[in-house]
């Protein structure tokens, strides 16, 4: 089972649309696939067409002690992918989410109860490093970077690749950077010219080769509940997507 | 002195892209103006200029008891214009920071010492309610509400508008929202076209008159450490945050 955080602590990044979408494109090429929503608003669960009302339980009841993880496992139309939903659905829960992530192994032990029925599971974490980001970057074999072209974006990429030496050192040593995935990318534009160089300077190695472009379709296929490839598989959103699905299984069928 | 936080649950809906065009062009129509940057990052620091180097204290040695707000306010290009930096460069400050505004009190009780000082004060809020955001709008007197057409920003929308509800129970019963802004827009889109609809059927009466387009000028500047109408005054996404300035300063002189 290969264990994938997608993570950045800067928001609007691609964070969710890149888990949902990645998720459902290996599910899509049949490896049994688990995505898993550890942001606050939930925002993968919108995704998928979820209702606050379709939700009974989810990672908060995992961290909370009330639920194992397959208790809050939920099917989707894709009959490779499955989904744990975020359930963080008040600002207490939030509060007591945090206090409870602060045992950063909590996501680590819950995974292992399902390590034979996945070969993926995704992360879709939330735009700060503290808390639950911690857990899933401590339970994860690697990490996918989202990014816009952006100077913030540069220095949030800066931090969480401080982080993971950090994390290396203290809880997980074998982690790496699965790759650094340029976002809603427009290119002719001067701040992705500039972006380009310095990430080509300093970053050079970790840089997917495949870019996400800007697409409408991604953004659209949100509000009807639907990964891209099932809303419009055609659009340049859904085949980016698809793209970097295949990089990542021909990385681990090599290896 | 009217103190308005910029602030909504979801990442990347440019609450620091209007708090930076927002505060540089109140100063331009010469209100004394503070801008606070509570974000984790210090994406309004960077937007401004500001080195990590540069910045030897801010908000949070205000919440870490060290400094007076006085004591952190910093000079920037624009007469009219002050800066307090976050100064929150590792995640460890970022977990006692997290800690030390379980005090919902400490901004509206620093805010004091600056009443007669400042016209304006502008404060940059992270992608999260609790905390630090919940600290700003306990003492603020307003707060705009930046989003971008998608479906989760509505559910970020609807989220902040039931907390502050709660915050008006508990805390400030003043606060209002000063306004909905529809941010990065792009007409003639479908998402943009639901949005919209959803927006004037539950939100019509909180919607500024104005949007603030889609603009690479913004974005742009950001590199170069200025507020757009520093960088290039005729551009679309200076004029727009220019307008937004003129319709505060307008409510604010009619009242
Ligand atoms: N390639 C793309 N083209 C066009 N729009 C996109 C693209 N990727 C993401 N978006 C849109 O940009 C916004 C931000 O993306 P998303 O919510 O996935 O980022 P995030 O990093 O998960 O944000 P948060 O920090 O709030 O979790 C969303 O409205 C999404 O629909
Ligand atoms: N009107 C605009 N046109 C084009 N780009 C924009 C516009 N407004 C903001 N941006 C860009 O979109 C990105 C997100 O904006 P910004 O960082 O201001 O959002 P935020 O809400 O402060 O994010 P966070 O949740 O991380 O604090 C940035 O890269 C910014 O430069
Ligand atoms: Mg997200
Ligand atoms: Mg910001």
């Amino acid at each position: 089972m290969h264990v994938i955080s997608v993570a950045i602590p800067k928001g609007g990044e691609g964070k969710t649309t890149t888990s949902v979408n990645l998720a459902a494109s290996l599910a899509a090429a049949e490896r049994r696939t688990l995505l898993i929503d550890a942001d606050t608003l939930g925002a993968s669960g919108i995704s998928l067409g979820y209702t606050a009302d379709q939700v009974k339980s989810g990672l908060y009841d995992v961290f909370n002690y009330t639920h194992s993880l397959n208790r809050v496992i939920y099917k989707t139309e894709l009959t490779y992918l499955d989904f744990v939903p975020s359930n963080i659905s008040t600002v207490q829960m939030e509060e007591r989410l945090l206090r409870l992530s602060e045992n950063r192994t909590v996501m680590r032990i819950a995974l292992r109860d399902i390590e034979q029925q996945y070969d993926y599971v995704i992360i879709d974490c939330p735009p700060t490093l503290r808390g639950i980001t911690t857990n899933a970057l401590c339970a994860s074999d690697s990490v996918i970077i989202p990014m816009r072209a952006s100077h913030f974006s540069l220095d949030a990429l800066m931090r969480i690749m401080r982080y993971l030496k950090w994390i290396r050192e203290v809880a997980n040593p074998q982690i790496y950077v699965e790759g650094i995935l340029l976002t809603m990318f427009e290119p002719n534009t001067k701040i992705a010219e500039i972006t380009g160089r310095e990430l080509r300077a300093r970053y050079s190695k970790f840089l997917f080769k495949m870019v996400i472009p800007k697409n409408s379709t991604l953004a659209e296929a949100a509000f009807y509940g639907r990964p891209a490839l099932l809303y419009n598989i055609n659009s340049k959103g859904a085949q980016a997507y698809f793209e970097l699905a295949t990089e990542i299984v021909a990385r681990d069928t090599a290896s």
